[in-house]
């Protein structure tokens, strides 16, 4: 195992244990800044770990980013790591991501389905579901980003437990999911929530169960506009962005539909690379170039949080 | 770990609701036998779909009869997976 967070290598995909590991130190290594808190277990007892971002202060205005609620999108947690690192190795640096973390915290769940992942490292490379299993069925898994209580059991999702897409018996059955609609729930205060996938480039907002546009269109779409430019001047990777029913498709019970509806206006999802050759499979020489590039566009979805308190 | 040898990922373009919803139909008429990576969602968006060696054949020849245009995004995704656990262990080391 990785003995210190500097000896880690960020260009290179890791296992759940690896990256549990390294968690510890990094929190270890930035306890002034960083701590991590215990929300939950997932269906096969594993912890359910974020990684609180704050300088201080209760109950702060709050931004949420989570990567890995679909399992083999790895991409999205090797982000989600250098991206944790990227904060606390700018805070002090950059004004935007100091001003925002004197003002307010960060959460970050890298690891939102670790019984999938730990089973993509093991068994399938290509799972995307969760692991829970019920009596009497015979397919194994739940569709995390379809089981939340908004718009649940609509178009785009399934209710055969052997399709990709199944949404679970009832709105947040599962463990992965009720972890965090009570944790920030009972937070109170999250002002932003990004939910980062993988692959297609594309930024949306909600509402994925519905074509009809949100109170905030205009607003969320000037932001993903501004977020995509910005991004797309780190590499040249162009994004598409607008709502995800009429940029994507129609998703019923999606994760930005449930935070929108409670109250999160910057709700946003993000489909990270691939433009077109690997899919789930983008080599590990392309995460850095990944990271950076989201860094950007999170920043400008961040500041503007910062920015329009509401 | 599961074996992916021969597997491929077939990248289609639909040129219009119609291709679209016969693309819909394959995963009715092959359940839990083609993975759409990318799902069919709407026109201007290509559908990327894995699928198993064992089906490679029957799945091209439906592409083909309804006038699907396809190219091989990924010709053999066990390649890619041997590839990628190495630079794994590399990295270890």
């Amino acid at each position: 195992l990785e003995r210190s967070t500097s000896s880690f290598s960020y260009a290179s995909y890791h296992t759940l244990e690896e990256i549990y590991s390294w968690i510890d130190n990094f929190v270890a290594e930035h306890s002034d800044i960083v701590s991590k808190i215990r929300i939950g277990h997932s269906f096969e007892n594993r912890s359910i770990v974020v990684l609180k971002f704050s300088t201080g202060g209760p109950q702060r205005r709050a931004i949420w980013i989570d990567t890995g609620i679909h399992s083999r999108e790895w991409i999205t947690h090797a982000t989600g790591i250098w991206t944790a690192k990227k904060i606390v190795t700018e805070y002090g640096k950059d004004r935007t991501l100091t001003d925002l973390l004197d003002a307010m915290d960060i959460f970050m769940e890298i690891v939102t389905n670790p019984d999938g992942f730990a089973f993509t490292h093991s068994m399938n490379r290509l799972w995307r579901k969760n692991k829970s299993t019920r009596p009497g069925i015979f397919c194994i898994g739940v569709d995390l980003n379809r089981n939340w209580k908004s718009g649940f059991g609509g178009n785009g999702s399934n209710n055969n437990p052997c399709s990709e897409t199944y949404r679970g018996p009832s709105p947040q059955s599962e463990p992965e999911v009720a972890a965090i609609v009570d944790f920030i729930t009972s937070h109170g205060n999250i002002k932003a929530l990004i939910s980062i996938h993988s692959y297609s480039q594309m930024l949306m907002y909600p509402y994925g169960h519905s074509s009809e546009p949100v109170p905030n269109q205009k607003e969320l779409n000037d932001l993903a506009k501004d977020a995509a430019q910005a991004l797309y001047e780190v590499h040249g990777i162009q994004y598409i962005y607008g709502s995800i029913s009429t940029t994507l498709y129609v998703a019923s019970g999606i994760t930005v539909d449930w935070a929108y509806d409670n109250g999160i206006k910057f709700s946003f999802t993000f489909e990270l690379r691939d433009t077109g050759r690997y899919g789930f499979l983008l080599p590990a020489s392309q995460i850095i170039p990944t990271a950076q590039e989201t860094w950007l566009a999170l920043r400008t979805i961040m500041e503007h949080t910062l920015n329009h308190p509401y | 770990q599961m074996n992916f040898t021969g597997d491929q990922v077939l990248r289609v373009l639909a040129k219009n609701e119609e291709q679209l919803s016969l693309l819909r139909d394959l995963e009715g008429l092959k359940p839990q036998k083609v993975d759409f990576w990318r799902g069919p969602a709407r026109p201007s968006l290509p559908v990327d779909m894995r699928v198993p060696f064992s089906e490679l054949k029957d799945v091209k020849a439906y592409l083909g009869s309804h006038g699907l245009a396809y190219s091989v995004m990924i010709k053999d995704i066990q390649v890619l997976l041997d590839e990628e656990r190495e630079a794994m262990a590399k990295s270890r080391r």
